[in-house]
């Protein structure tokens, strides 16, 4: 939307009100953490700001365009929009962007077909000329997480957009995550340079390689390859596709002496939130006793040359695999991150260890891995309604769960896949809590994309209420799954208890899932976590000492004087009722261009309507005036005329 | 297997509904489905 009047602060308060779904809530903070990877965009809790975005479970999801300087801004997430993508789609909106259809330039690209729109909805194809709306001199994005999807507003079963592209006519309408167009434009419109929590990325594709250094007092050196005796015979990022491209860094075990090490340091990083994650690739073809080490070398006033702190040693035994790693940093000072590579043993390996894809960010780590082999053929050979488990992931509360996932989709559902979560316990597992009280669990199935800030990776999170009941049953559904789930054996003859799944049978489409880099070398990542999310349940604070200019709706937030005089008093329009002088008043939620007053605040009054009556005064004014002025003018004239009659002679005979 | 106690939920009740379907569902009419217009805005439309 052109205007600079519409734009917020790059950091945006907000306010979450009670009435939202724990899971949204959770997965709201999920959106926000996105925006801070991927823009310069941020968000705080308000603390009294003048304009601020309320946040609260409306009938449906829905936003305003841009900041409209009304205070308290609302943006409702309902039942069905706790999903990532359609909270980044409404905040979108609400810092300033309109669908990618409706722009100028809409009808080059994708045919409107006006006899299949449901009656009546045909003005949600309007376009907005290019002095309402720009497009920041970014191309139209068929795959914009702005765009509608192909059978938007349809009424019968033919699609309502037609992409000029065939290609890309089951491109529109992704929810999945930012597409490439949507961040520049974001970028463009907020002048942003970096992303708030991005630090590093690098694939080792330039001969500069990020900058990063090989380390001080070592005797080995990391080398930037293509392919490397012993392994791997690719990178990962490419994976070898691209002749003249596709590089990696290795040190080679093989012809290092016992003891050697090979130090890779990164450039200087400036931390801001004091946590990061690690990320990378790592190709172990070197001797089983050799290892990777991850340390951070730190720099303060007592150390300028830095500190070398020991993280932790890459685990694994040699695979023919380029294998995701996440290691969890805590680097509050100027750092780099050094790899460490030791041959430690004396025997020969041809190979050594490589590196690819590094990623550093200033966010938490996914916490469990799950990689899925060959994901084509499974997908495209697995019978619909059969499903694979994950391992069982324990979290650090203690909980075990599980990922289920039907590759082809359950009943009804071929081409999709559906994913479910699955609580777990064991035999003689103590210290948990039943029903397991607010845990969310999040299946992200990751983007492979050698850069952070350009995944579009597809996740879905639910939590565990532990009042929900199961359908038609008096049981809890998230009660202890050895009381409601099954018995199941694990591959290596284990036995434990199966609760029942929860999740959605349409995770995401075949089509999606073989596009982008979802699949890579053949194989899926899943990203598992289960977060605590129970402080979620408690109200956000309001801000101190701050009489709240727009008041959240839901009763919980209400700062009001809770004495018995006001039980009587009910003030309209989100009004208050305190006790002023032994009496209870209601106090008026008041805007900057409009108010509520009346006892009752049942009056509303604009700036337009004072306007409008300053204006009405004054004519008013001077039309009296002009009335008083002309008849004044009247009598006067009467008056003169009648005393000219009075005197007036006749003369004659003058001359005679 | 034997049967679950306890079936599965799905949480989109076997639909994969897109933001128009849901606000459209919820009898919400608004402008390009999502997006709420203030009375300025209203007056100029």
């Amino acid at each position: 939307i052109i205007g600079d009047e519409y734009r917020w602060p790059t950091m945006i308060p907000y306010y979450m009100e009670d009435d939202l779904e724990i899971n949204a809530k959770g997965v709201i903070l999920k959106a926000f953490e996105q925006y801070r990877l991927k823009s310069c965009i941020d968000f705080k809790p308000w603390s009294g700001e003048a304009n601020y975005i309320s946040i609260f479970k409306g009938s449906g999801c829905f936003s305003s365009v841009g900041n409209r300087h009304v205070g308290k801004q609302r943006l409702s997430i309902g039942t069905n929009c706790d999903r990532i993508a359609t909270i980044e789609h409404e905040f979108l909106h609400a810092l300033g962007f309109w669908h990618e259809q409706s722009r100028a330039d809409r009808d080059d690209y994708v045919k409107i077909m006006w006899d299949r729109i449901s009656e009546g909805k045909e003005h949600n194809f309007n376009t907005y000329d290019d002095t309402t709306s720009s497009s920041l001199g970014v191309p139209y994005d068929y795959g914009s997480m702005m765009h509608y999807s192909k059978n938007a507003f349809r009424n019968g079963t033919e699609p309502t957009i037609v992409t000029k592209i065939p290609a890309f006519s089951d491109v529109i309408g992704q929810r999945m995550e930012f597409s490439d167009s949507d961040l520049l434009k974001l970028h463009r419109l907020y002048n942003c340079t970096q992303g708030s929590t991005f630090l590093d990325s690098c694939d080792f594709e330039r001969e500069n390689i990020c900058g990063m250094v090989q380390g001080q007092g070592d005797k080995a050196d990391w080398v930037r390859v293509a392919k490397a005796a012993g392994g791997p015979d690719t990178d990962y990022s490419n994976l070898g596709k691209c002749t003249g491209s596709g590089y990696f860094m290795h040190f080679s075990t093989g012809t290092a002496n016992t003891g050697d090490t090979a130090l890779l340091e990164s450039r200087l990083l400036y931390p801001i939130r004091g946590y990061q994650c690690l990320q990378f690739f790592y190709y172990n073809s070197a001797g089983a006793s050799d290892t990777l080490k991850i340390y951070v070398r730190e720099y303060d006033k007592a150390n300028p040359n830095g500190k070398l702190r020991f993280i932790k040693t890459i685990d694994g035994s040699p695979q023919e695999l380029w294998q995701l790693h996440h290691v969890s940093l805590d680097a509050k000072t100027k750092f780099r991150v050094v790899f460490e590579g030791t041959k430690v043993g004396s025997g020969s390996s041809a190979g050594g260890l490589s590196l690819d894809d590094i990623n550093l960010s200033e966010t938490t780590c996914p916490e469990f891995i799950w990689r899925v082999k060959n994901f084509s053929h499974v997908m495209d050979n697995t019978p619909a309604n059969t499903a694979i488990y994950s391992p069982p992931f324990t979290s650090k509360e203690g909980y075990t769960f599980q990922m289920k996932l039907y590759p082809n989709g359950t009943e009804g559902y071929p081409g999709e896949l559906s994913a479910y979560a699955n609580l777990v316990a064991r035999e003689g597992d103590t210290g948990q809590k039943w029903p397991c009280p607010w845990k969310q669990m999040t299946m992200m199935l990751m983007d492979q994309n050698p850069h952070i800030q350009k995944r579009m990776s597809n996740q879905r999170s639910v939590t565990t209420d532990p009042n929900m009941k199961a359908s038609g049953s008096d049981q809890f559904f998230w009660d202890d799954p050895r009381k409601v789930g099954v018995e199941v054996t694990d591959v290596d003859g284990s036995k434990y208890f199966r609760g029942p799944g929860y999740g959605t049978a349409v995770y995401l489409t075949h089509l999606r899932a073989k596009s982008r880099d979802f699949i890579k070398g053949g194989d899926a990542i899943f990203l598992l976590t289960m977060e605590d999310v129970s402080h979620l349940t408690e109200s956000q604070p309001l801000p101190p000492s701050q009489p709240p200019s727009h008041p959240p709706t839901t009763t919980p937030h209400l700062p009001t004087a809770t004495t018995d005089m006001c039980n009587h008093v009910e003030c309209e329009n989100g009004g208050i009722c305190v006790v002023d002088e032994g009496e209870p008043t209601c106090r008026c939620m008041v805007g900057e261009d409009y108010w509520y007053y009346g006892d009752r605040c049942q009056y509303v009054g604009t700036l337009w309507d004072k306007t409008v009556l300053a204006l009405a005064s004054s004519l008013s004014v001077l039309g009296v005036m002009v009335v008083i002025t002309i008849v004044s003018v009247c009598c006067v004239r009467m008056r003169y005329k009648k005393r000219s009659k009075s005197h007036s002679m006749i003369m004659e005979n003058m001359h005679a | 297997l034997p049967t679950p106690k306890i079936l599965d939920y799905d949480v989109d009740g076997g639909r994969d509904l897109d933001i128009f379907d849901i606000n459209e569902e919820a009898g919400l009419n608004l402008v390009e489905g999502d997006i709420v217009l203030d009375k300025r805005q209203t007056r100029n439309s």
